[in-house]
């Protein structure tokens, strides 16, 4: 989720900072072009979550860590007919259709979700395997 | 060992040192989607005794595909080192959402006191959570051999605490003076406590008698205590199904 208070002035220090891709394409200047953003096609974003760099080695047993995709850019499902759009999206782009200026297009849903298990110990030294459900997208409407 | 970092994924991450406010914010949102309210701080984190090395060989086994469990199934029971995992493990594992292991932490000492002929284990149960159902409850005690091939009946209770002196059989074993590794029992009867009274602490009692009803010393038939290694000690084991979905509370 988005904060309401993010200027595009923090937008434009906060995306110098991610060397993401796509974002590095786009000039960093004053002058962004947001619309140009959007129009990107949806582009795939891994992020690895790493247990050890957030220093919680002393109670997390195992993984080190876990891997997870995002996605950013405008939505191309469900024109391409290769793409799993969700029926939720299907319905939201016929109605952006009628409506372009009043309804947006859909954005990525998932479809596909993985869990992972999580070793730990708690505070009083016992240990815990709990397994966390749809923890990971595997894959989106569009990926 | 971690398959992401052996194989150079990892290098396609984008990479970024975190300031302290951002580091504290992603650990406040990462712990929140592990569900736990503060970050775990264990007085011990010793992973080389026996509850963690359980642990960690379920949570391998868990990561084994369905097709591949069988195999290494078999690859760990033909090792000279009995393992700790067995069969009933891998099904209640399956079914499980929660596995929860605890540690012995009290033990009558039989050397000192040499009328006793029960051993006595004391665990805390005050972490197991609230609104789970258990599903199987396991206590693993590991046995040396002995020389004497004699057979042995090795029963479980718990005591009843509203109950003075009052106890009740959970389970019961044979056992051969030449057999060695983990001996499991099933506890999950305790259960009803556990559920009744969340700050349960869960005192049990062995008893090991000879096939003529001769109450014997535990630790003379190869039962290993507290005073044995600490990859050998006593813990209990349970597993619980969640009966609700993990909601993520609004902040």
């Amino acid at each position: 989720s988005t904060s309401g208070h993010w200027h595009q002035e923090d937008q434009a220090m906060e995306m110098k900072d991610y060397p993401l891709s796509n974002i590095t394409e786009i000039s960093m200047s004053s002058s962004l072009d947001e619309q140009h953003f959007l129009k990107q096609p949806c582009q795939k974003h891994e992020l690895y979550v790493s247990f050890r760099d957030l220093g919680w080695q002393d109670w997390i047993i195992a993984p080190e860590g876990y891997a997870a995709f995002y996605c950013d850019g405008e939505c191309a499902f469900p024109l391409n007919s290769y793409m799993n759009a969700t029926n939720h999206a299907i319905v939201q782009t016929l109605v952006h259709f009628i409506y372009p200026e009043i309804v947006p297009k859909p954005c990525c849903t998932p479809t596909e979700l993985q869990g992972i298990p999580v070793l730990y110990f708690d505070d009083n030294s016992n240990v815990l395997l709990k397994k966390y459900r749809n923890m990971v997208v595997k894959a989106c409407g569009c990926h | 060992s971690d398959p992401i970092l052996e194989h150079g994924i990892h290098s396609s991450f984008a990479q970024r040192k975190l300031r302290g406010r951002e580091r504290r914010e992603i650990q406040k949102e990462i712990l929140s989607v592990l569900g736990l309210s503060h970050r775990p701080r264990p007085h011990l984190h010793e992973k080389d005794t026996s509850a963690p090395m359980f642990m960690i060989d379920l949570y391998n086994l868990m990561n084994v595909q369905d097709e591949q469990m069988f195999s290494f199934f078999k690859h760990v029971h033909t090792d000279d080192e009995p393992s700790l995992v067995g069969h009933q493990e891998t099904y209640l594992l399956a079914d499980a959402d929660l596995v929860m292991s605890f540690a012995n932490l009290f033990e009558n000492d039989t050397e000192v006191c040499h009328q006793c002929y029960r051993k006595e284990l004391r665990f805390d149960l005050v972490d197991i959570p609230v609104g789970d159902q258990l599903t199987a409850a396991e206590l693993r005690i590991y046995k040396d051999q002995i020389p004497y091939n004699e057979t042995y009946q090795l029963s479980v209770y718990q005591v009843m605490e509203a109950y003075t002196n009052k106890l009740l059989k959970l389970d019961t074993q044979i056992i051969c003076g030449s057999d060695f590794g983990w001996l499991t029992l099933d506890v999950t009867e305790t259960s009803n406590a556990w559920v009744v009274n969340p700050k349960y602490s869960l005192a049990l009692q062995l008893m090991v008698e000879t096939m003529g009803n001769k109450s014997i010393q535990p630790r003379f038939v190869g039962l290993v205590g507290q005073s044995g290694p600490q990859e050998k000690q006593p813990f209990i084991v349970a597993f619980f199904k969640s009966k609700t979905i993990h909601l993520r509370r609004a902040r």
